[in-house]
């Protein structure tokens, strides 16, 4: 009956929106994991250039080379702060590092959740006995499968928004 | 500390295009 296609509606739309949000949270998760990875690109080459350019520079002052003096000019300045620069490359990709075990580890519990909330949303057919709605059941049953798809798909509902909200801060945060 | 490694590492580059300037 109407009854039953409805609570069916229903439950199909909690689990459509489950995987919308799932899709969206995957995205922005891959999104934030890539920017980071490229950084972590850029750094090894940043790295790689640094000791270029000391080695270079290093070649030319010690063996009086034509070039030296462009080098000598600049002497005071690059001593100053090349241990500084090598440092704090060093902190950034630490940090790096420390952020994107932070973001794979912290969010799981919310990942999981979001990734399995439209399996659980059509799992409610069952556990709710839906079925039983399509045949002669008193009025008791009816009220009892009702509210026990109603507040299920509410709790999941609830709980999603949750956990996107949750996801998402941690994101914004990191 | 990645804000403070870019605005060092814009500093540095700025010499070495100095240096590459005088080098040729």
């Amino acid at each position: 009956g109407p009854l039953y296609e409805g609570v069916k509606l229903l439950v199909a739309d909690a689990e459509f929106q489950a995987g919308l949000t799932w899709n969206e949270t995957e995205f922005q998760l891959l999104e934030a994991v890539t920017a980071m990875r490229d950084t972590q690109t850029v750094l090894d080459d940043y790295e790689t250039l640094i000791e270029e350019r000391l080695n270079a520079r290093l070649l030319a002052t010690r063996s009086k080379s034509l070039y030296q003096h462009c080098y000598l000019q600049h002497n005071y300045v690059i001593a100053n702060f090349e241990q500084e620069l090598t440092f704090k490359l060093q902190s950034c990709r630490a940090m790096l590092t420390k952020t994107l075990a932070a973001l794979q580890n912290e969010s799981n519990i919310e990942l999981n959740f979001i990734r399995g909330a439209a399996v659980e949303a059509r799992n409610v057919l069952n556990a709710c006995n839906v079925a039983e709605l399509r045949g002669q059941e008193s009025n008791r049953d009816i009220a009892g499968i009702t509210m026990c798809v109603l507040s299920r798909i509410g709790a999941l509902d609830q709980r999603l928004s949750a956990a996107s909200e949750n996801f998402l801060d941690l994101l914004a945060t990191e | 500390s990645c804000e403070e490694f870019d605005e060092l590492r814009q500093l540095f580059d700025s010499v070495y295009d100095d240096i590459s300037e005088c080098v040729g």
